[in-house]
């Protein structure tokens, strides 16, 4: 059982926080429970899957898409909050039915993505504790899961930090293996040309030796 | 003019590192890059 | 003011879960409000700073242990469940008072923590609320900083591929750098040698005229 618990105001008393939770098995367009409580009192209200068809269809829109509209509205409540519309009518003062519906605002058109009837829990505690409960085991999920990533990121961390320093230390052997590479060719070039002067001076002698005897005298 | 070209032909090899002046790292630099223009 | 909510299970009676809130400002060794629910009736009671002091001094502790080991037990939950016992006592039927305590298990001894009389609520629909709402923020602000470390970790993942990538090109680099250098030595080496050779034999010729003559003819 997959579940949701979040806090909605009613529009026509948006002082009140209410608490809802929808709870579903695996995909939310095969039906879910809806369970409101005002922290004293509760009350649920299933809506099936026949349901979900019908109000599709009576909007005209694929029932894909109306399930994914459900889906933003009661589970991942992304967008502004004023994008939704929430509001509960309790039926007579026993307040044992009360009208729970569900608007999406757009421009200047809204429409109805849930509208049920709900019946008052004879012992709310239960389900107030439900979701209390569900609360506590999502932080602790929570908590485990932000911790397993601040592990993982301090290891990405040192890992990096390690990489930029062999990749340094690679920048830096490469600069000087050049260095020391162009030492060693200096060094044996220029025995050569040593070598070259001492032939080139021989060869003049041979060819001019009385120049050089003239020279030497 | 082709003595001047003698003349450097006698001097400094066909990358231009002369036979007899001893080269250091900047010279040395400059002919193997010389080298590459020519490759 | 800070705020833990979590669940307990008192040692009389284990079936039944109760949410245990602890409030307090700043310093949790400045006092604190314990606030207890079985999801319907909601008990409340405070421990004023003297009292906390007044507890170290009867266990002959020092200050800071004891609200250490308050911390640890009411507040981080570390360690493992058995750790602690819990137990709530009704006084009278009425539930107007209940007895609250929570004892420390060490081996084979156990010492009182907190032991106090907490009243009942009036109304436990806003301790509720405030429970549920303190858990909601919780998790929003856990998804939060759960998204946040997500989106580090992925830049850190591709920053640490980007940098093993830099670190493979420059060992590629420099490998390449060292062979091509040898090329370049190579040919500029054996200009030298060539010219050399050439000098050796024009020195050659240079010292044995006749030798050569006879060795043409």
């Amino acid at each position: 059982m997959e579940r949701k618990v979040s806090r909605i105001y009613p529009a026509s008393d948006s002082d009140t926080v209410y608490f809802l939770q929808i709870a579903w098995e695996k995909e939310l367009g095969t039906g879910f429970v809806v369970t409101l409580s005002d922290g004293r009192l509760a009350w649920t209200g299933k809506v099936p899957e026949a349901e979900i068809s019908r109000e599709a269809a009576d909007m005209e829109m694929e029932r894909e898409k109306y399930v994914e509209e459900l889906r933003k509205a009661l589970i991942l409540q992304t967008g502004p909050a004023d994008k939704y519309n929430f509001d509960i009518s309790k039926e007579e003062e026993s307040g044992e039915f009360c009208h729970f519906s569900y608007e999406k605002n757009l421009k200047d058109v809204s429409f109805r993505l849930v509208s049920l009837k709900l019946q008052k829990l004879a012992s709310p505690a239960e389900a107030i504790k439900e979701m209390v409960s569900y609360c506590l085991d999502c932080i602790a999920e929570l908590h485990t899961k932000k911790e397993h990533l601040q592990k993982e990121n301090e290891r990405l961390l040192s890992d990096s930090d390690d990489m930029q320093r062999r990749l340094e230390s690679c920048v830096e052997t490469k600069e000087q293996l050049e260095e020391e590479l162009y030492k060693r060719f200096i060094l044996v070039l220029n025995e050569k040309k040593a070598k070259i002067r001492s032939l080139q001076k021989l060869l003049g002698e041979a060819q001019n030796p009385a120049e050089n005897t003239t020279h030497t005298r | 003019s082709p003595d001047t070209k003698q003349h450097f032909a006698c001097e400094y090899d066909r990358y231009g590192d002369s036979y007899t002046v001893d080269t250091d790292m900047t010279q040395l630099k400059e002919v193997f890059s010389r080298i590459n223009d020519i490759k």
